[in-house]
Formats: C-alpha cells, structure tokens, sequence
C-alpha cells in the first residue's frame, strides 16, 4: 500500500480543493510562517484518526472547519482524503479488492466525523486499525509535530518512555 | 508484556546507539531504564558524549545537541516497524548547516533502507536543496493556503521569504 | 497587591498590542485575565489576529506566530522597566526571513528606546547582519569554548558553519 | 551603572579565562551547535544569583564547573566575574563609592558558591538585591533562555500570569 496523495478542502487555511502529491523519496514544504504548512500535517494525523483536537492546536474539533477570513465566510464542513496505490493487494483483507484505496474523513458542524474507506462507512476505529497494520497513525514516532523534539527534551522520564511502546 | 518492552528496549537502543554516532559523526550515546525494576513503570534516561566530550546527561547538552539525540530516538523506534509515510515538522530548526548536512544524510540513508516517504517541513535553504521535490504553500489571499510546486532552483528565493 | 498586578496588567497590555502589531506589520492581539475574579488567581489568556486573519487564541498560530506573540508579551513586560542588558537565545530560530527583519527592526528600536545593551544568539545569517557587531564562540579544541571577535563580512562564513 | 563585561574562568565549556565585552547596541553571539553560546548566557545568569541548577541544565550547581574533555582533566572551581562602570554613580549606596563595580561569583567543589561586590563578600541575596534595583536578575524577562519562547506557548495560564508580576 503506497500512499502518495492527500486531499483537503475546508480544511484550516485550505478552504479550496487542494491535493498534496506524495511520491517516492523526499518532499520538501517550505513557506513563510502561518502560510499553512503544520495545516498539512495536521490533516494527514487527522485523516489517520486523531482524536484529541489540543494535539490539533484547537479547543474542539471543529477547529479544524475553516472558520473564514476578513474576505470570505466560514465553512461548515471539512473534509481530507488520504489516497493509496494498492496495486500490490497489501492491504488489510476487508479492503484489499481494489488498486486504489481512499480513506476519508469529513466534518460537518454540530455533527461530528465520518469516515470512509473507499465510499464505505467505517468506525474511527476502524480507521486507526487500518493505519495501525500499516505502522502508522495519527501518534505513530513517523509523525514529528512542530515542538515535538523539545517536548522530548524536556519529558519525564517515564513519559518519555511511552515512545518505546510502539516498537514493543 | 514485560517482556516485550525489554525486548524492544534492546532492539530500540541498538539503533539509537548506532543513529546517534552517525547523526554526530562520532561520540556515543546510550539509553536507560530507570527508577524501577518494572520496566513498565521505568523512566526512560539518555546520557549522551558528543565526540571529545565526557558523558553527561542529555539535559546537559546544547540546544542543537539535544534536538539530535533526540531524533536519533525517535528514528531508532521508526526503525523497528517503519512506516510507508514519515512527516518531520521542522526539525532542523535548532541545527547549525554542519548538523543539518548530517541530517540530510541520515534521511536519505532512511530512505534507502525502508522505502518510505518523507514529507519535510523547513525553512532551512539547505535542507531544500537536499530534497527530491519541492512544494510551497502561499497566501496570496489572505488566510487562505495555497500548494504551488518549485522549482529547486527557485527555492532559494523562497528560502528568503519563509 | 490585587491593585498592583491589575495596573501592571493594563501598561502590559497596552505595550502587548503596539509590539504585536509593530512585529506582525498590522493585525491586533489582546491580553485577558481568566478564570478568576481575584488576578493574583486568574490565568493569562492571549487571543492573537494577525493580519488578514479571524481572531483566535494563539494556540491556532502556526510556530512563527506564536514565537511573534510570545516576544511581544516578553517585551511587553521588559518595557515596564527597562533592564540595562537584555539576552536573547536563538529567539529567531522559528521564524522566517519577513519576520527575523521585524524582530531586528524591533529590537533596534527598544534599544533606541532605553538604552538597553542587547546580546543576541542566533544562527540566522540575516540577524548577524542587522547587529552592531559580531563575536563567534569556537571550540577548535574539542570540548573547550573560545570566543573571538568577527569582522561582520566573515560573518557569512561562521553562518555556514553555524 | 552600565554592565560592559562578563569574564568567565573554569565555568563549563570556557576553561581558560575569557572576557566578553558588552557594548552599546546589538551584540550577536554566533557558532555551531554545541560550541558554547548558551552556555555565556548561563554565566551571566549564575553570577545574578541563579539558584536553580536544573535551569542552568544541570542537576547540581556543581555542573556548571568545568568536567574535564578527553584532553583536559576536571577543574575543581568556576567563577564568573561582571563588571560595570559606575561612573555616573547610579549604583545603590553601600557600593557607590568607586568608578568601576565587579560582582564576581564563584564555586569550589564541596565548598559551595561565594559572592563578591568590588572585593568584598557579600551573601547571595544582596546580589539578587543588586540586579533586581537595576529591573534586572537571573530571572527577568531581560534573559530570555534557549527554549524559553516554547515554554511561555505551551504554558497553562495561571503560570503564563506570572510574567506579569515583575511588572507590578
Ligand atoms: N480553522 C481555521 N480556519 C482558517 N484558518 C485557520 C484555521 N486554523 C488555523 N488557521 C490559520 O492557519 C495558520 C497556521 O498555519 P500553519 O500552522 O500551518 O503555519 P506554518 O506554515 O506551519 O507556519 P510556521 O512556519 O510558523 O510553523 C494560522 O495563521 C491560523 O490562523
Ligand atoms: N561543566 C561542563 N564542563 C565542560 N563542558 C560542559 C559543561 N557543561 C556543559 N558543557 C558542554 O557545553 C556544551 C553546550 O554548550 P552550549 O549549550 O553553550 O552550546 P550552544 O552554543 O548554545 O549550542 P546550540 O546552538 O546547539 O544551542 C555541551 O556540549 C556540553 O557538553
Ligand atoms: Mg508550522
Ligand atoms: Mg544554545
């Protein structure tokens, strides 16, 4: 399962369709500050299943809805797509039928997440599960925030050895 | 259970003690439990010796220093299951060029070796020049991003506005 | 005591918004006490608007802009009563070229203000190029610090290095 | 009083004496990761009378003195000496009687820190006195630490609040 797009629309400051490529090797992200680029990587944990909207630098999740500018409106729905090759048929058995798989997540106002995989309704958990067989996720050690490496630095002890967890 | 953890442990300081001296160029680092028999209630301590210098404790270490060994951390648990995407949020932020070529080293040898894809977030000129591909995000509007692709040649220009 | 801090708050708060505004180049930014109705017991909330954008509490900005919005409080709170030396260790490191040109415009013009002798840490080229001079910490022999002084063109070079 | 230069003797990684002038104006302080930056601004904090080990990174006040390298054996004493030129006699009364001032502070293993004003001794309170009559100190908002910034973001309010406090 190679993973090499992700979709955003309402998303923070992405309130347009806007699809990041993620191909093979290294992708650079560059950008003056508050341009959106830690948005980014907040929609790829979001999608992966994150559930805590502090680790999203909101107060509740729908922080993450676009919430306007001096020149346009709010909105009222969120959504990110994170889409796969799945040519290889690595995926989890209940979805490994096709050569693409999409996983989405969408919020609307006073209606919470839904996810998708493929079209299909799916649980969060199911969601995160999917991520997890894969070595990855939403707090998996591949995803180092903004501020993360100080918060290592300057952890006690026995929370820093949480991050030992995910290799046991 | 226990087990596990110990098990991993051994596996996770293997790497670390391996990525550190890459990332430093020499010295040695290691990790330990602390604070208890039960490894599922230790702490988790590292004493690092940056090359010339004695072991200390990491809290010791310059600002710079820590950020590395504690990526040498964070990669030496990637190691052990790693993942098809990696995203690193400006971690090059406390990295002098020196530290920052190692770095780039040290991701491109990842790579090799696990095939993932990295998503690097930077403003440093020299860790765009050290990428495959090159993405900006803009606001032209006010508020609103937008993703253009660049040209690593034209990276430079916007290095120097962001 | 309660009186005190209430005044201090409101010269705080006064500075906060002219600095905010003078680092971000327009916006708006605000100080709330929280919480409590007794200061000596209340919170210190910081709701930030930069340019173009929705207020908000500044733990939505992105990493530049909360390191812009920390300054201007920390500065906020030094111009009450000015100190005859002020440090600042690698307070630029987050931010982007348009904004290391603000922070030094800024602290120019505090120290035209009161005085102050600053001493400032960076690794940023352009910052080393906005100060009145240059000293480089080197550590030719391993593990031992020397300081030397930097005619401000070398400066380039020990920016490569670090 | 106008503060124009920090000596340093056996104080972590500056083994040999060293002098940094103060002057007016911008003063920038470059060099790679590690070569002791921070380090010159820990001096001239412990000298104000900086009684926490663990914010000079250490986990006793004996850290501060220099360990020894693969080359040099360990010291046995640090001190760090500031000096200013009075001559505008502005200082506080007991210490006005010269053109120059020097606070110098230093530490001996198993023996602890000792404080001199021009000369004399002095207890580590009359040095925190000192800086704090001239709206400065170990603590002020004047001395911002490497990592400090992200400490005040990720700060809960109430401790956020006290920042004020040297304001009232
Ligand atoms: N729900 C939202 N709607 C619109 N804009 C938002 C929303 N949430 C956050 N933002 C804006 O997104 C911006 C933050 O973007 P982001 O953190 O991605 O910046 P960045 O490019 O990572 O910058 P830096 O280099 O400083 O880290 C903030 O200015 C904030 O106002
Ligand atoms: N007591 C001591 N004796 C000798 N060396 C010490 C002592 N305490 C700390 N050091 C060394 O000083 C170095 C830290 O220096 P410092 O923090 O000043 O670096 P820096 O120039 O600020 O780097 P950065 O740019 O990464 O922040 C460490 O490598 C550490 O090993
Ligand atoms: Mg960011
Ligand atoms: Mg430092």
């Amino acid at each position: 399962v190679k993973f090499n797009r992700l979709r955003l629309t309402g998303f923070k400051s992405f309130v347009e369709p806007t699809e990041l490529s993620i191909d093979e090797g290294l992708t650079g992200v560059v950008g003056p500050n508050g341009c959106g680029k830690s948005n980014l990587v907040e929609a790829l944990r979001w999608v992966m299943g994150e559930t805590s909207a502090k680790s999203l630098r909101g107060s509740g999740m729908e922080d993450v809805i676009f919430q306007g500018t001096d020149s346009r409106p709010p909105r009222n729905m969120a959504e990110v797509v994170l889409g796969a090759d799945n040519s290889t048929r690595g995926a989890p058995p209940q979805f490994n039928d096709s050569d693409d798989i999409e996983i989405s997540r969408r919020i609307e106002r006073d209606a919470g997440s839904a996810y998708r995989i493929n079209g299909n309704d799916v649980r969060m958990r199911d969601v995160q599960t999917f991520f997890a067989d894969m070595n990855s996720g939403a707090r998996s050690t591949a995803m180092v925030r903004q501020g993360q490496i100080g918060q290592i630095i300057n952890s006690k002890p026995q929370d820093r050895r949480k991050i030992l967890e995910e290799a046991a | 259970g226990r087990e596990r953890l110990l098990a991993a442990f051994d596996t996770v300081s293997a790497n670390f003690e391996r990525l550190f001296t890459q990332l430093f160029g020499g010295g040695m680092a290691q990790l330990r439990l602390v604070e208890s028999e039960d490894p599922l209630e230790a702490g988790l301590e590292i004493f690092a010796r940056p090359p010339g210098k004695r072991l200390q404790s990491m809290s010791l270490l310059s600002g710079g220093e820590q950020a590395l060994t504690a990526l040498s951390l964070i990669f030496a648990v990637f190691l052990v299951n790693p993942a098809p995407v990696c995203v690193l949020d400006e971690v090059d932020a406390p990295l002098d060029d020196a530290n920052v070529e190692r770095f780039c080293d040290l991701v491109h040898s990842i790579r090799k070796e696990t095939g993932t894809r990295f998503l690097i977030i930077t403003h440093h000129a020299l860790t765009m020049s050290r990428m495959d591909r090159l993405f900006g995000v803009t606001m032209a509007e006010r508020g609103i991003s937008q993703l253009v692709s660049i040209d690593l040649n034209q990276a430079e220009e916007l290095a120097a506005a962001g």
